[in-house]
């Protein structure tokens, strides 16, 4: 959706 | 999570552990920019905004902590501590945060993967961590006197720059759909910073000699 944060690296 | 990915965290978390031995044992910030190591609390706090919101791993969570807790602390000693203070160089390191910043947020505001706050904030992160590094090489070039635990530092944070490549070369091949186009450019920008210095660090550990950087 819209709001999904996809970021898993530092 | 793979091998590149990896040595570019531990590198970056070795680099952090040169950087605090020298300043806490040492007791002395000599040849280090406090103007750089602000704009890492900054990158950091603006970056791991989602530490509480979003969860990926147990390892993800702990590195957000051990980077946020590690570059406070060394701005703290560097501001308070009267012995680390004593050693700062601070008529040399007069480089300016907004000229870096300003840049980075206006460029965060017009260029960015989503217009929601946290993935502008998490842009402009990108944006300022890739020109961070520049008030300490602009020091390193005044001073030119650089000591051994300063030249690992900053090699080992271009290291960790330059795993990260590899490992978003890795992750282009193998998992479908990875493209962030935002995060590669900006960190090929930060890594290309370092290639000059790396040269000269190079130079010195092939001749066997001590890190001095032309005038």
């Amino acid at each position: 959706d819209e709001d999904y944060f996809d970021h898993d690296e530092l | 999570m793979n091998i590149f990915r990896l040595a570019g965290d531990m590198t970056h978390l070795a680099s952090v552990l040169v950087l605090l031995l020298k300043i806490h044992t040492i007791k002395s910030c000599a040849g280090v920019s406090l103007k750089t190591q602000e704009l890492y609390v900054i990158v950091f706090a603006t970056r791991y905004l989602d530490i509480f919101t979003s969860f990926v791993s147990i390892y993800n969570s702990l590195m957000k902590l051990i980077f946020l807790g590690s570059s406070f602390s060394i701005v703290w000693y560097m501001r308070y501590h009267k012995a680390v203070h004593r050693t700062y160089d601070r008529e040399q390191d007069t480089f300016r945060h907004w000229f870096l910043m300003l840049p980075c947020i206006l460029l965060a505001l017009l260029i960015h993967e989503k217009f929601t706050f946290f993935e502008v904030m998490w842009t402009f992160s990108l944006y300022l961590e890739a020109v961070a590094i520049l008030p300490q090489l602009v020091l390193l070039q005044r001073t030119r006197n650089i000591d051994n635990l300063t030249g690992q530092y900053i090699f080992l944070l271009g290291g960790y720059r330059g795993f990260y490549i590899l490992n978003w070369i890795y992750r282009y091949f193998t998992e479908p759909h990875y493209v962030h186009w935002i995060t590669w450019i900006s960190g090929l920008v930060q890594t290309l910073l370092y290639a000059d210095f790396f040269y000269y660090y190079f130079l010195s550990w092939k001749n066997n000699k001590k890190l001095q950087l032309p005038a």
